[in-house]
């Protein structure tokens, strides 16, 4: 059975991305098969998990149009483990002007995914699609491929704004494209102990969303910010830091914890 | 003569909503005339500026859907000095789909603005738009009423990586909607002494834009994430503290810096 997970969250710059690699690398280490699909034209996944995408001819885009079959932009990411990666190029960016006249533009990466998991090669135990910072195709296109959104929520104020908005939109692709969508899991992250606003932001989130919240908090550090600098996860790059050991400890407390259908 | 001045990257959280409330603070201590459009379905900058967007009945939605003038929904901002804000609610989000297909979905914001000008009240010396994370049609309706971009920078890894993209999109609104719109300013941000990667960051800015980019650095300071909390802007909240002197400082040298037309 596979999991199939939009990473997702409108606000800019709350750990998306990095939460995705950190996820993914963790839960390959544990032995697991993962693919991670990067949905984002910024393509900052396809770099942290070690690609260039400047020299990648082809990527999500042509997933997304029709033109390659998703099983030829999966790449092996040189992470340990079992870890791939379908790559996005920076013609995604286009993409939703591409599509958005199609009939079906909402379930290209739906179909694609089907298409590919029913491939020889297109197993996984978890798939994670890492969004763009919007709500708008591309991120609508993850939630109707998913079975779960993952939510990461940063320790500062504008954290909770943003939650309405995710909660309303996994609503109406619930009720009209994908009956099995639902937030499954938040993770508390870039958690800063030298600011009170933080500690409030976490018993927010725990008193608001006691069932999903994940106990893990991953803290601000300077290693998981160096680690793409690095092309590597932060479990790669400092296996030590308390940045790794705690997205290790979330990925077992998220693997442990199996999403209800 | 106004200078309008879209905040634009489409990197998520990289300051863009802070930079655009604390310079614009900031400039209004100074004794200017200022006013921030909040183009960005969050409402970030609506909040930091000290509104309740869940309790205004209209805002940036109806202006662009033309049911409601620019000047109806600008409020005066609790900050000192004449500052402004057109405030934007939740459903800012359904823009984009609501105006995509009119033949002037890219001028809509132009037209409004260019109307509220010419109305009584409707002068400034600066006026700053806050864009969303990403180049849609929100962000091009900025950059099409606006005569410059200002691009915060966080000083982290991905940061320079979407300013290829960024580029383009400016080439391309100048060449064909706007031939006054270039690319005035960049400020780098959230910079934290603790980490090697923020003086790469900044020597790598430097090297590529040194036109451009300001001295002035925004440091990361606890001061500055707290500020909006406190729905007052950095400079407000904490004067004397080395985010709001920063951003002061950004502010003058912006100001003493005329655009390039
Ligand atoms: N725990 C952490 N400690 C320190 N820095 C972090 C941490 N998590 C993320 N970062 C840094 O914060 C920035 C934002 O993170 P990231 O890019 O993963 O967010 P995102 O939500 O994917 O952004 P976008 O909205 O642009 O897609 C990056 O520079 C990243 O390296
Ligand atoms: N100099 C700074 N020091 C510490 N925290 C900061 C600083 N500047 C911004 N922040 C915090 O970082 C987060 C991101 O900033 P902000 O929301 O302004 O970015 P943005 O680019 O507007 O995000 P989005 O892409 O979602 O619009 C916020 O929680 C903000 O309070
Ligand atoms: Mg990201
Ligand atoms: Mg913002």
């Amino acid at each position: 059975f596979t999991r199939i997970i939009a990473m997702s969250n409108q606000k800019g710059g709350v750990g998306k991305t990095t939460t995705t690699v950190n996820m993914a690398a963790a839960l390959a280490r544990f032995g697991a098969r993962v693919l991670v699909i990067d949905l984002d034209p910024q393509g900052n996944a396809t770099t942290a998990l070690g690609f260039n995408h400047h020299e990648q001819p082809v990527g999500m885009f042509q997933v997304l149009t029709g033109e390659q079959p998703l099983s030829a932009i999966v790449r092996k990411s040189p992470e340990p483990g079992e870890l791939f990666c379908a790559i996005s190029t920076l013609d995604l960016a286009g993409a939703e002007m591409a599509i958005a006249t199609e009939k079906d533009s909402r379930f290209r990466l739906h179909q694609a995914l089907a298409e590919h998991l029913a491939s020889p090669g297109g197993s996984y135990h978890y798939i994670f699609i890492d969004c763009p910072p919007s709500l708008g195709l591309l991120t609508v296109n993850a939630m109707v491929a998913a079975h779960e959104i993952f939510v990461p929520i940063q320790c500062e104020y504008y954290a909770l704004e943003g939650l309405t908005q995710l909660r309303q939109t996994v609503d109406q692709v619930n009720q009209v494209l994908n009956p099995r969508l639902h937030i499954s899991t938040m993770l508390l992250t870039m958690f800063d102990s030298r600011t009170r606003l933080a500690q409030d932001v976490v018993d927010d989130v725990r008193t608001h969303f006691p069932d999903i919240v994940l106990n893990s908090i991953i803290p601000r550090t300077v290693r998981v910010a160096e680690a793409p600098s690095h092309l590597q996860s932060v479990i790669s790059y400092d296996t030590n830091s308390p940045g790794s050991i705690s997205y290790l400890e979330a990925a077992y407390e998220f693997a442990s914890r199996k999403s209800h259908m």
